[in-house]
């Protein structure tokens, strides 16, 4: 009958649902039901922990992030910035995206921008000038056209991007 | 007030989890006070402190600030319970009953809100609960429990994970969404959780699947009592969804789950799911590379795997019952007497409101009829690798002569004409002997010259063909073996099938075989 | 059919249906790496 929801009948094309379900991946078949976040694409917004081990080798490795103290803490300002200026910038970039709303945010936010580092307000990425090319500044002087390295921190790695920057939308 | 007490020790309980690690020594003392000062000593006590803490709980979710974090108390009352799981020493009963006893108090507390809530019911809470217990499961039992420190407690923990997850199916099968409506929701995502679906699905020796059937079936069944032929509740098209995107996951991992459960599941699935019937009727064994069934040249005969008899977990022969013999007798020595014995067993007396497409009742009993055909398919695959498959594709063997007969017989009414070609149809799955005999079957009821008039010729043609189009015009996927068959019929020689009448009535199904 | 009871009680399911965050694994406590801090609002809040 005309009421009849028919993708209970006939069905509906399924492609946009197995996407939804990350298949098909590349020819092999990966297992799915491990990282299976909901029965519906609409409740499933947010990556789920799966099934994981530690191993014992892995707790109670020392030294992590230069504090002697295991698991590691960020406590003492004065200490935690002598320790900061000392990490490349990967892991500067692992705390300031892992830690947010604390003081090794703000500490690594500081340490990045010393190197040269900015903080795109919007795009809430990191970038810096690329150092092979010299940026032309725009007649109103709010902006500049140049070559840009932004680090990417859906795909963990920097990347060059020509851009328009304009300097109000930097921190 | 007793009740305040246990609050407060309770409130206690949770400050304390999320100040200190899970293996802080404070939270052993911590549970090491509530046993020495009584109050979990007794299981009154126990069943008291539970409820007044679950109670609790469920009410700071509800008083919550939504965008805070609703699930402090949940979170703190699992840990409590997998903590007294693990650490408890109780004389008066095992830790299997002390997890039954702990997951009984939460279905007091669970169906007494559900009951007073009715439509304010709120199912997170205890969906969370759930969802944790599942989760501290996995966080205790990685590599085989090596967190826990005592030998013996580990080895009993070991034994008894595949009977942790039978319990937890036990009580879902309590909270299904015919008896709690309010958890609908909440009930399809656990039972697909990632720490529970995907575990059910590999525990040693299949040990998960008879639950997990049960489970599933109560969604089926959930489902097919609100799917009515004029009209489907939004929620239940959404309840749908769900469990179709669920197969198709179940597909795609385990799919040997669905080959070998496909007899149960098609027992209970309302018939006009058919793009859910192919989802599950179209699963491949993993390691099966299987030949493209548009191929002309395509001959089951030279396919290996179409010897193989596919593997079944719950056996057909068991819902025989009193037909066993009858039909058993039948293979043997085929008789009219036992013929009429089998086909009379075949109608209800009284007729089941079953929503098929051009149907609403049936007066037959489809899921004797599914255990027939089954049976029959599975007693060809034995006899195929005892003697030979020309014992078994032969027109005069007892196992085509009792399909063909049950069809032709003058008391066969027209709906048990449909539902038996309908089930053998739904045989036709991935490469195997079952799919490739009865191919065979279908193949001969067509052309057949025995039917007892020209009349029944064409009707069972209209029949056979009105079964394969429900198959294939839905969306896919659709069944390699049935595929398979309409090649076959496009191919023979003996089927022309644009000269039939009933087909030439109906330009679009005309036009739809004219296209083929 | 669907009592008018049962239909407003399946409709309340599907409103309060748990999302994956419910079903995240539960973390009550977890040792802090750095102290909380405010920082600037533009910058990231959850991690």
């Amino acid at each position: 009958s005309s009421t009849i929801d028919h993708s209970l009948t006939i069905g509906a094309d399924l492609s946009s649902m197995l996407h939804s379900l990350g298949l098909p991946r590349d020819n092999k078949r990966h297992r799915i039901l491990d990282t299976f976040q909901s029965p519906w694409a609409e409740t499933s917004r947010s990556e789920v922990q799966p099934r994981f081990f530690i191993p014992s080798s892995f707790s109670n490795i020392s030294n992590v992030l230069q504090c002697n103290t295991t698991p590691p803490t960020f406590n003492n300002i004065e200490l935690d910035q002598q320790r900061v200026a000392l990490f490349q910038d990967e892991t500067l970039f692992y705390l300031f995206y892992k830690h947010p709303g604390t003081v090794i945010q703000e500490l690594t936010y500081l340490e990045l921008r010393k190197r040269n580092w900015r903080f795109h307000k919007i795009l809430k990425t990191w970038l810096t000038k690329d150092p092979m090319m010299e940026p032309i500044v725009a007649a109103d002087g709010f902006s500049e056209r140049g070559s840009y390295v932004f680090f990417d921190p859906q795909r963990w790695e920097k990347c060059q991007r020509e851009f328009i920057l304009f300097y109000n939308a930097i921190m | 007030t007793q009740t305040e007490k246990y609050y407060l020790v309770f409130t206690e309980w949770v400050k304390l989890v999320q100040k200190v690690d899970d293996n802080d020594p404070m939270i052993l003392a911590f549970i090491k006070q509530l046993i020495d000062k009584g109050v979990i000593s007794s299981t009154d006590g126990l069943i008291e402190f539970l409820r007044a803490s679950l109670e609790l709980s469920v009410f700071s979710f509800k008083e919550s600030d939504p965008t805070g974090e609703v699930f402090t108390s949940i979170d703190a009352i699992i840990k409590l319970i997998i903590k007294l799981f693990i650490m408890g020493e109780y004389k008066e009963y095992s830790r299997k009953q002390f997890l039954n006893l702990a997951l009984s108090v939460v279905m007091m507390v669970f169906s007494d809100d559900h009951e007073k809530e009715e439509n304010t019911f709120n199912e997170r809470p205890y969906f969370r609960l759930f969802s944790n217990l599942l989760c501290e499961w996995q966080i205790l039992s990685g590599h085989q429990f090596i967190k826990v420190k005592n030998v013996d407690t580990r080895k009993e923990l070991i034994e008894f994970e595949e009977e942790f997850y039978n319990i937890i199916a036990k009580f879902l099968h309590t909270i299904q969404p015919i008896a709690f409506p309010g958890f609908s929701f909440a009930w399809i995502t656990l039972i697909s959780h990632r720490m529970f679906l995907p575990i059910m699905l590999r525990l040693e020796n299949k040990s998960g699947w008879k639950s997990l059937t049960n489970l599933l079936i109560d969604l089926i069944k959930f489902m097919e009592q609100y799917t009515d032929k004029n009209s489907i509740p939004d929620a239940i098209s959404v309840v749908y969804k769900g469990a179709l995107r669920v197969f198709l996951g179940i597909s795609n991992d385990v799919p040997e789950y669905l080959i070998e459960n496909h007899y149960e599941l098609m027992n209970y699935l309302p018939p006009t799911y058919l793009q859910l019937k192919n989802v599950i009727l179209g699963a491949i064994p993993k390691k099966m590379m299987i030949p493209n069934p548009y191929d002309p040249d395509l001959s089951m005969e030279n396919i290996e795997s179409c010897q193989q008899q596919p593997n079944i977990f719950y056996n057909p022969v068991n819902d025989l019952k009193t037909l066993k013999k009858p039909v058993d007798n039948y293979l043997r020595i085929p008789s009219n007497s036992l013929l009429r014995i089998i086909i009379a067993s075949l109608f209800k007396d009284v007729y089941e409101r079953k929503n098929g497409i051009g149907y609403e009742h049936l007066m037959v009993d489809s899921k004797l009829i599914r255990a027939i055909i089954l049976h029959v398919g599975i007693e060809v695959g034995i006899e195929n690798e005892r003697t030979s498959s020309s014992a078994v594709f032969n027109t005069k063997s007892s196992y085509y002569s009792l399909l063909f007969n049950l069809i032709n017989n003058d008391t066969t009414t027209i709906e048990l004409k449909y539902q038996i070609i309908h089930t053998i149809i739904e045989q036709l799955r991935y490469p195997n002997i079952q799919t490739y005999w009865f191919n065979f079957v279908i193949i001969n009821l067509f052309v057949s010259d025995e039917w007892s008039d020209g009349n029944k010729k064409q009707e069972i043609q209209e029949l056979i063909l009105r079964n394969i189009l429900e198959r294939i015009i839905v969306n896919k996927p659709h069944c390699w073996g049935i595929i398979v068959l309409v090649m076959s019929l496009l191919k023979s020689s003996e089927v022309d099938l644009l000269s039939y009448s009933f087909i030439k009535e109906i330009p679009e199904v005309e036009n739809m075989f004219q296209q083929m | 059919e669907l009592s008018s009871r049962v239909a407003l009680q399946l409709e309340s399911s599907l409103l309060n249906c748990p999302d994956s965050l419910d079903a995240d694994t539960p973390f009550l406590f977890q040792k802090p790496l750095s102290l909380n801090h405010p920082t600037s609002i533009f910058f990231p809040s959850e991690p």
